[in-house]
């Protein structure tokens, strides 16, 4: 099954 | 000093109702420009972003910047003693420890004046790449509720896949499956019944549902919303505020991979 990703994965911290 | 006028309490009573559902505490940012407010819900699936433009306030007034600390079911607290017509001025000092909510009703005599304890909220800002999506679709925000609501019925996730024939939304679970397919139309009459796509090529995702109709809490502030999708990125969902002075109110949801 699908996972969930996460968005940290996707944003960084500035 | 922050000082900001909104004509009508309801846009903050409805903003602060469509996000205590991901975010429990966050900091509103105030500057010359607006207020600003970036948080993540706890599982670091989805974040909010919202955009208060100084132009959605009559006078809006704001020297430095000022990061008020606000926990969402205080904040909802208070609001209830809003009337949706009244008008709300936010106040706070330089440093606050409280911010100052007044509001007043145009046709009665009466203002109410509440002050709202601060907190200290640590809190990392994210940056959000600027995307160039491969797909965006244009809907109206009742339209997208329903969609998500209703096959929230039959499972946990919806893909969305865009091609250059619509849109499908689709659900499979343990009682069956079921879909709902888009296709642009323009409704001259009714521009705000319109489904606009634009798309640069095919996409396919997977998100929770559970997430999408927290997100569809937005609905009553804009007539539509807007997907923004590409491949293997989050998904943004934006609801336009307060008519035309670009203020917003913007969700991200990392998509499901690998099936």
């Amino acid at each position: 099954t699908a996972q969930q990703s996460r968005l940290d994965g996707f944003f960084k911290p500035k | 000093m922050l000082e900001s006028r909104l004509e009508q309490a309801d846009l903050l009573k409805k903003v602060v109702e469509a996000i205590s559902g991901l975010v429990n505490d966050c900091n509103f940012d105030c500057n010359d420009s607006g207020i600003a407010l970036q948080a993540m819900d706890n599982s670091h699936v989805a974040l909010v972003s919202m955009m208060l433009k100084a132009e959605a306030f009559s006078p809006y007034r704001c020297d430095r910047n000022i990061a008020l600390g606000i926990n969402l079911s205080s904040l909802t607290k208070v609001l209830r003693a809003a009337q949706s017509s009244d008008i709300l001025t936010l106040k706070a000092e330089d440093a606050p420890d409280v911010v100052n909510l007044v509001f007043e009703s145009s046709e009665k005599d009466r203002i109410s004046e509440y002050d709202l304890k601060l907190m200290d909220i640590d809190q990392e800002h994210l940056g959000i790449p600027e995307t160039e999506y491969a797909a965006s679709i244009s809907m109206p925000s009742n339209e997208f509720q329903r969609i998500c609501k209703d096959l929230m019925n039959i499972s946990e996730s919806v893909s969305i896949e865009c091609t250059k024939e619509g849109v499908k939304f689709a659900a499979a679970g343990d009682i069956g499956t079921g879909s709902v397919t888009l296709k642009q139309h323009s409704n001259v009459d009714k521009p705000e019944q319109s489904v606009e796509i634009d798309l640069s090529e095919p996409v396919a995702l997977s998100f929770s549902l559970k997430y999408l109709v927290n997100f569809t809490k937005a609905t009553s502030l804009a007539s539509k919303v807007k997907l923004s999708l590409s491949n293997e990125v989050p998904l943004l969902v934006e609801y336009e505020l307060s008519g035309g002075n670009s203020s917003y109110l913007r969700f991200y949801l990392a998509p499901k991979i690998g099936d």
